[in-house]
């Protein structure tokens, strides 16, 4: 990119971007497709993987509109993002599972079905990109994501947590995962819906009451489904997104992803750039992607994940944070698909040590250059930040205060004014 | 007849997505028509040799 190395003052050389396939172990011929971008500050920053939803959407999303280094003008050179992630971390970003994106298998066989698969891929990829880079082996490590990825995350935190614990490998310094607009249960996040449309104004109270009548099929649908099901899975899917759809039957063109928006093309927004950009020649020899097809999001990888959509993820999660690895659920206001009301719902209900005490706190100011810029809540491990005036792409739509929120959570320093376990401990 | 309780009772005009569900089941049991034909591997990529192949850009 060499207008990008112009425009920054530093020789292309030195910037430490990295394009690479790794062979995934475990399968047939699988090849993942990853981005590695070297912190801006400093190579003793953390390691943060970022992994995008869909299922099945390339993390060339999240670099080019949402916390990558740079962003793509219209003229297709591109700009640096002040906001980029590499400012504080050693930034990852991995296209999966198998046939998101760049990644890709000439057998059919090793499309991922569950987390099972997904996890160990990542699992896999990490003590291999370690290996290629024992420097960064000793950073802390965290786990970042959106969107359906609230699926991915929790099932790869636990398996590098289990990997740890059995010594498997490379010790990974795993120190915490944060969810972005997440899927992780659905049970809850799907019961959530009408109520988030109803306070939104996007349906009515007839709407309501008619539309909450799909709740107790589809509850009983996902308790058939459970964390391990299959075919039952697939059906609550169906019942479930009943739902949802008469919500979008009344909201029309509505962007679902941002209430405020209106939705444009398959994606809901524009992400023609990208596409143009990723296919250029050039581009396309620089990164070494040779004549693979990129695919935005793949309906292939979608459909293989079916059975995963309605599982609950969130089972895996207590016992991480009661470790002490730190969790941040965070959503943007105006998403509808992923709600705030059903995360922080999900949030709450989660049974753990700090259940009581993190239900009791109430939320406080999140501050970014003295204007409230979210509402949060901390105690122990686990943090739930609402954040103002953004939808589902938290880092497009604030990218300042995504990139804040992520620096003080790394620092633990997220919530410096909340009480803490050994606050509450000593007050007793 | 198997009584049901009014709170799983769903509306007369219940719409559930039948023609989704068709296709879906469909397409499960056979690899999509979407489906990427068998990708060429980049130049280098014997499928052999070390697990990962990275290289840095300008």
């Amino acid at each position: 990119f060499p207008d990008l190395a112009a425009q920054s003052g530093i020789p292309a050389d030195e910037l430490g971007h990295h394009a690479g396939y790794y062979r995934l172990s475990h399968t047939h011929d699988a090849r993942m497709f990853y981005l590695f971008f070297e912190s801006r500050n400093s190579k003793k920053d953390p390691v943060v993987i970022w992994l995008t939803g869909g299922p099945g959407c390339s993390s060339e999303l999240a670099v080019f509109y949402e916390n990558g280094p740079f962003t793509i003008a219209n003229n297709l050179s591109l700009v640096w993002n002040d906001y980029g992630w590499d400012k504080v971390s050693n930034l990852l970003f991995v296209d999966q599972p198998t046939g998101t994106g760049f990644s890709y298998s000439s057998d059919k066989r090793d499309l991922r079905h569950n987390e099972n698969g997904v996890s160990n891929d990542l699992y896999d990829f990490m003590q291999e990109f370690f290996s290629e880079h024992p420097q960064l082996a000793k950073n802390d490590f965290f786990i970042t994501g959106e969107s359906y990825a609230g699926h991915y995350i929790p099932a790869f935190a636990s398996r590098v947590h289990q990997g740890n614990k059995n010594k498997e490998g490379i010790h990974i310094n795993l120190k915490g995962f944060a969810i972005g607009n997440g899927l992780t249960d659905p049970a809850i996040q799907y019961k959530a819906y009408t109520d988030y449309a109803l306070e939104m104004g996007i349906i009515q109270e007839s709407d309501y009451r008619r539309i909450n009548k799909y709740i107790p099929p589809c509850e009983l649908a996902i308790n058939l489904c459970g964390t391990t099901g299959s075919a039952a899975c697939v059906a609550s899917y169906l019942v479930c997104n009943t739902i949802f759809n008469s919500i979008m039957g009344i909201a029309g063109k509505t962007n679902y992803y941002d209430i405020r928006k209106q939705c444009e093309g398959s994606l809901c927004y524009d992400f023609s750039n990208m596409e143009k950009f990723l296919n250029l020649k050039s581009v396309r020899d620089d990164l070494g992607v040779g004549d693979i097809e990129f695919i935005s999001c793949s309906p292939t990888v979608y459909q293989a994940m079916l059975t995963d959509w309605m599982r609950n993820l969130e089972v895996g999660i207590p016992a991480l944070i009661e470790d002490g690895i730190n969790l941040l659920v965070y959503a943007g206001e105006y998403d509808l698909i992923c709600n705030w009301l059903g995360n922080s719902r999900w949030v709450h209900a989660m049974e753990w040590s700090g259940q009581e005490a993190f239900t009791s706190l109430p939320a406080i100011p999140f501050v970014v250059d003295e204007e409230e810029a979210g509402q949060l809540k901390s105690y122990g491990s686990l943090s739930f930040l609402k954040v103002h005036d953004a939808g589902h792409m938290v880092p497009m739509d604030q990218p300042k205060v995504a990139l804040e929120m992520l620096k003080r959570w790394m620092q633990g320093k997220l919530a410096e004014d909340s009480p803490q376990p050994s606050d509450l401990a000593a007050d007793m | 007849s198997i009584s049901v309780p009014d709170d799983l009772r769903l509306p007369s005009n219940a719409n559930f997505p039948i023609t989704q569900a068709e296709k879906l089941i469909r397409e499960l049991n056979l690899f999509p028509k979407d489906a990427h034909a068998t990708p060429t591997p980049p130049s280098g990529d014997s499928g052999t040799g070390p697990r990962i192949v990275e290289k840095r850009f300008g």
